[in-house]
């Protein structure tokens, strides 16, 4: 494991379970699995600005940060989409989700940009109900 | 579907499942064989829309996105048994994990070459994705959207400009959260984070202010001297080596402050997301007007 701070014990536990390996099919040459594991990774990109632009023309974005990560903070990511200088569509605003604030949300003409109020890196983790209900928005293209 | 691949029972889970799931491989360039967990909408999978999971590292599973965030069961604690997870994104969605590039979690490659790229992952990404339509043809017309997470910030356009290009697949959009969308401004922002987080205090904001800064401008990226570079240190030092998770700032780190051998092994993963506080070094011996001095 080579995340800091995040214990990964009982998915590691579970799924190096003979059992579990067979219900999923896992050829025996397959070693034992790791939540993270080291590669000779090299990264290309030091931006995603030319991807976006090549995309949003046509297809719809959204950008998301839980407010507690400093790993991908959302200032960065809020300045990232800002800088595409798409058209924006109103103000910045708060969403709701159970009658209280569960962050705020930025729109721009193809790409929106919100924030989960005290939510670490892994929203989904962090916040089920509001990133559910996030998804379900973004998929079904509400606002 | 693959019959082959449906996953018919899962050890922990008492009863029958809460919608079809596959598990298996999908291959990509040479003999690389991508991991997938494919889970079926739980409301309407003929209707509902197609999305990809990925979680980021780069080289960590998207295994754990499906048992700790998003999908239809999570693990308790003892490791053994699952818990339905009523927040799943299955409730509206039919939904892929899949663990990529090869050499992370499950997934593969009969050469063991575990040496890659952010271009040959999107590349591999999409073969898979492919020979997913492949396997399920059920799933081909359907709105598909591709999500990730982190580092996901990288494999996620990288991957949708691919698939923007084929006309077959009816790509409508992407999700990123908490994505890694821009290193420069990842590494600057975090700063005034930091300040405004009470995470660095006024000493080093002085600093910063001081070496960093001109007519309030700051270049917290390209330092323009050593002092401000070893305020950054500083910085960096607060953020990511005293026992705060960077995670969640405001919650615990699992475990207690991490050991200094970890945190050594940590600085791997914290080069992708962060630019070095490195000065510019003055160029020495200017030659003006040779090809060489280029």
């Amino acid at each position: 494991n080579i995340i800091p701070c995040i214990n990964t014990t009982a998915e590691n536990n579970y799924l190096n379970r003979p059992e579990v390996r067979k219900a999923l099919h896992i050829p025996d040459v397959v070693p034992k699995w790791k939540v993270c594991s080291v590669l000779d990774y090299h990264r290309v990109y030091n931006s995603m600005r030319a991807q976006f632009n090549a995309l949003l023309p046509k297809h719809r974005g959204l950008v998301y940060n839980g407010d507690a990560d400093i790993m991908c903070n959302f200032l960065g990511d809020q300045k990232f989409v800002a800088s595409l200088k798409r058209t924006e569509r109103g103000e910045r605003r708060p969403w709701i989700y159970n009658q209280q604030v569960a962050g705020f949300v930025k729109d721009y003409d193809q790409v929106t940009f919100m924030t989960v109020k005290a939510a670490g890196h892994m929203v989904p983790s962090f916040k089920p109900g509001a990133s559910l209900q996030m998804i379900t928005n973004f998929l079904s293209n509400q606002p | 579907q693959p019959a082959a691949d449906e996953i018919t029972s899962l050890p922990g889970v008492s009863g029958s499942l809460s919608s079809r799931q596959y598990s298996g491989y999908l291959r990509a360039s040479g003999t690389i064989k991508l991991h997938y967990w494919f889970v079926e909408s739980e409301r309407d999978p003929e209707n509902d829309p197609l999305v990809l999971w990925m979680n980021g590292g780069p080289g960590c599973s998207s295994l754990d996105g499906y048992l700790s965030e998003l999908g239809p069961y999570q693990v308790n604690d003892d490791g053994m048994t699952l818990r339905a997870n009523k927040y799943s994104w299955n409730q509206v969605a039919n939904v892929i994990f899949l663990e990529a590039p090869a050499g992370v979690g499950f997934s593969y490659s009969d050469d063991k070459n575990y040496t890659t790229n952010d271009d040959e992952t999107a590349e591999n990404n999409y073969l898979a994705l492919l020979d997913f339509f492949k396997k399920f043809p059920n799933m081909a017309n359907k709105p598909f959207f591709i999500t990730g997470e982190s580092y996901g910030g990288i494999y996620v356009p990288t991957l949708s400009v691919r698939v923007m290009a084929n006309a077959s697949i009816n790509f409508k959009g992407f999700a990123i959260g908490n994505g890694l969308l821009d290193t420069y401004l990842n590494t600057e922002t975090a700063v005034y984070y930091a300040y405004y987080h009470g995470i660095i205090g006024e000493d080093i904001w002085a600093k910063l202010q001081k070496y960093c800064c001109t007519n309030g401008s700051c270049s917290f990226v390209t330092p323009p001297n050593k002092q401000c570079s070893l305020a950054l240190m500083e910085t960096q030092d607060f953020t990511m080596n005293k026992g705060l998770n960077p995670y969640d700032v405001t919650g615990d780190c699992a475990g207690g402050v991490p050991s200094d051998s970890f945190k050594e092994r940590t600085r791997q993963v914290l080069s992708y997301f962060f630019e070095p506080p490195h000065p510019k070094q003055p160029l020495k011996n200017k030659v003006s007007g040779s090809l060489d001095s280029n």
